[in-house]
């Protein structure tokens, strides 16, 4: 499904150079739940951002599902991301001047879905999430928590293949860290949705099957989860 | 140092009113370095900006070192704040245009500090975060964890009072979360600097030496921090 190969980012020139990555082998199969762990600024979300087809490398090669996605234009990309992809943030990225029923939906916009049946969809991933009761807040009047989890409703509201999410816990408490986990490992085991997560947090890890490591820009260890 | 007594912050008026706090008490002393958990939305990001003179209750008194705060004009809040406080966002509300020195050196401007100590300043607060080599980057330009840690920077370089942290090491892997800790106790142990911080994580929490739980807009607990 997916397939890094000797990825690199730079950014900078000249002494001010950065290799966001250096050299990114990584290989995704269909089904897996992978945890992606590693010291702060060794490459994650840049990772994910050239995973979800947000980012380009400088050098090396990303397949998805066999295309090579560096020969695509950018409206095939925008195409390949509304149709097969869902990102949860880092930093959210909600509109600030919209509901949290009205973000949830943008997906469904995208993809042409009826009012009716968006809103629907829409509220049930929000359910998901626990914020029934909340759908008209707009981000400012929520909180970082419930910020998070509209950006994670909106990732999964249109069932999508893969699920790319950057440390979709971090402003949550325990119990509402457990119930994503196992809202997670729900979507990934009864509807078959790949998902990639960031997370810092090894009691998080410990729902994945797969935890890859990442240091200075490349990948440093690679392997089944191990049991807590 | 801090009391708060019975303080409420509402939201919205008739069927979507809510409360935010719902009848808080709070006292915290000099030199103590608590630790508020609870739920997402129990009002623990209400508390910190009621707290930091940021938002004032709707009803209910916050009496500041004897001061009730809710008597100040708002340029006398802005004093306060600067003089005694240091703020890290849930969000870290960081300048976008500006490199990370500069907005460590905010705090420093403010208080009219000269161009060159306000420069050692800052750099010695971003190397204290593990920052050095990133100073002359933008906030896009970092990973979302060097962000965090930018702000971080910025609340300590005054060297304040008191040191409002809501979720400071949300978005850090572990050993740098460590690290962190290490540094809040060093400088609430060698410096006297009061400490409240807002975590879910207990590993984090169990560095503080008391521990207050919200939920529902209340103080549901209140004690010494157990051992781990
Ligand atoms: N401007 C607003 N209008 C309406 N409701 C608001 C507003 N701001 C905050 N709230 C509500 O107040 C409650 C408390 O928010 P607060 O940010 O203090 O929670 P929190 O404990 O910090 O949560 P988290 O752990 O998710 O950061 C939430 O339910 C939130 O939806
Ligand atoms: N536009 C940019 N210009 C220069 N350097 C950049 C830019 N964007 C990212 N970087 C650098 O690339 C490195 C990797 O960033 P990335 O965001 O992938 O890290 P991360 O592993 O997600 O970190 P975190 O855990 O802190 O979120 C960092 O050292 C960062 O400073
Ligand atoms: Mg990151
Ligand atoms: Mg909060």
């Amino acid at each position: 499904l997916v397939a890094l190969s000797g990825v690199e980012k730079v950014y900078g020139k000249g002494e001010s150079q950065v290799y966001a990555l250096a050299g990114a082998d990584l290989r995704i199969d269909n089904g897996e739940f992978v945890a992606i762990m590693g010291p702060s600024g060794s490459g994650k979300s840049t990772c994910m951002n050239i995973v979800g087809c947000l980012d380009q490398p400088t050098s090396g090669s990303y397949r998805f599902r066999g295309v090579e996605v560096g020969t695509l234009s950018r409206d095939e990309l925008a195409l390949l991301r509304r149709h097969y992809l869902g990102f949860v943030f880092q930093g959210f990225n909600l509109l600030a001047r919209t509901s949290a029923v009205e973000n949830v939906e943008l997906p469904l916009v995208y993809r042409r879905v009826a009012a009716g049946e968006r809103r629907r969809l829409a509220l049930a991933a929000l359910a998901a999430v626990g914020l029934e009761g909340r759908e008209k807040h707009t981000p400012a009047e929520l909180s970082g928590g419930q910020q998070q989890r509209v950006a994670i409703a909106r990732a999964i509201v249109t069932n999508p293949s893969i699920l790319l999410a950057d440390e979709p816990t971090g402003n949550l408490d325990s119990a509402r860290s457990v119930a994503l986990m196992e809202l997670l490992v729900a979507l990934n085991r009864t509807r078959g949705i790949t998902i990639v997560m960031v997370t810092h947090e090894p009691d998080m890890a410990a729902y994945s099957t797969r935890t890859v490591v990442f240091r200075d820009g490349k990948v440093a260890s690679d392997g089944p989860t191990s049991r807590r």
